[in-house]
């Protein structure tokens, strides 16, 4: 019975395919060794079962991420789809693992799949999860640092839907800056 | 057509799946 019923309610497909990456530092390899594709989605019901499948990120241990990136685009500055783009960066305080990182992660997962930046979702690459002991990250990354519109689109419907206060103030920053900068210290381009 | 589901819509597919 389940069989037919799943047969009969057919699948929603998603306006674009999915990869899910998994980075697990191991010091004793190149960056790129570290980083695996996991697996390619492109309906609702398969990110679900892929989500339902995967340990939640705040039980992840230290050092490593999740990246979600559409199809043809790897989860990196050198990527030519993201070298001139930039990310809306989220950063956490330590205590916020158990309160609110998987909420706002899998928030950020439902934004990208759900094409929920209007007229400018096409600008979205993807979107990572860095967990760190000196505090969690996440991140949207958008294909074009120079696009003001579009990016500060993305930011404000994203802080929305994280429900972050209006209060709270989050910065993007372009690739090439935090590339040739140490963390904290990348210039922020703009801010909602 | 641009295929775009909002938060609810996709929730609502949360616990059909993980008991699969």
């Amino acid at each position: 019975q389940e069989l037919l019923l799943a047969e009969c309610l057919g699948k929603h497909p998603l306006q674009n395919r999915w990869a899910l990456w998994f980075f697990k530092n191991d010091k004793s390899k190149m960056w790129q060794a570290n980083l695996r594709l996991v697996t390619k989605f492109s309906t609702v019901e398969d990110f679900w079962a892929l989500y339902s499948h995967i340990q939640p990120a705040s039980k992840l241990t230290s050092g490593c991420d999740y990246s979600l990136f559409k199809d043809g685009i790897e989860p990196m500055w050198e990527d030519s789809q993201n070298k001139c783009g930039g990310r809306w960066l989220i950063t956490l305080a330590k205590q916020q693992r158990h309160t609110e990182l998987d909420r706002f992660w899998l928030d950020t997962l439902l934004c990208l799949i759900g094409e929920m930046f209007d007229e400018h979702s096409d600008e979205v690459c993807g979107a990572v999860i860095n967990i760190r002991a000196k505090g969690d990250k996440i991140a949207i990354w958008t294909r074009e640092a120079e696009n003001q519109q579009g990016v500060t689109h993305i930011g404000r419907v994203y802080k929305e839907h994280l429900g972050l206060s209006q209060k709270v103030v989050i910065g993007y920053q372009a690739h090439a800056d935090t590339a040739t900068k140490s963390g904290s210290l990348a210039k922020t381009k703009f801010v909602v | 057509e641009k295929k775009r589901y909002d938060r609810e819509f996709l929730l609502g597919f949360q616990f059909i799946f993980a008991s699969m």
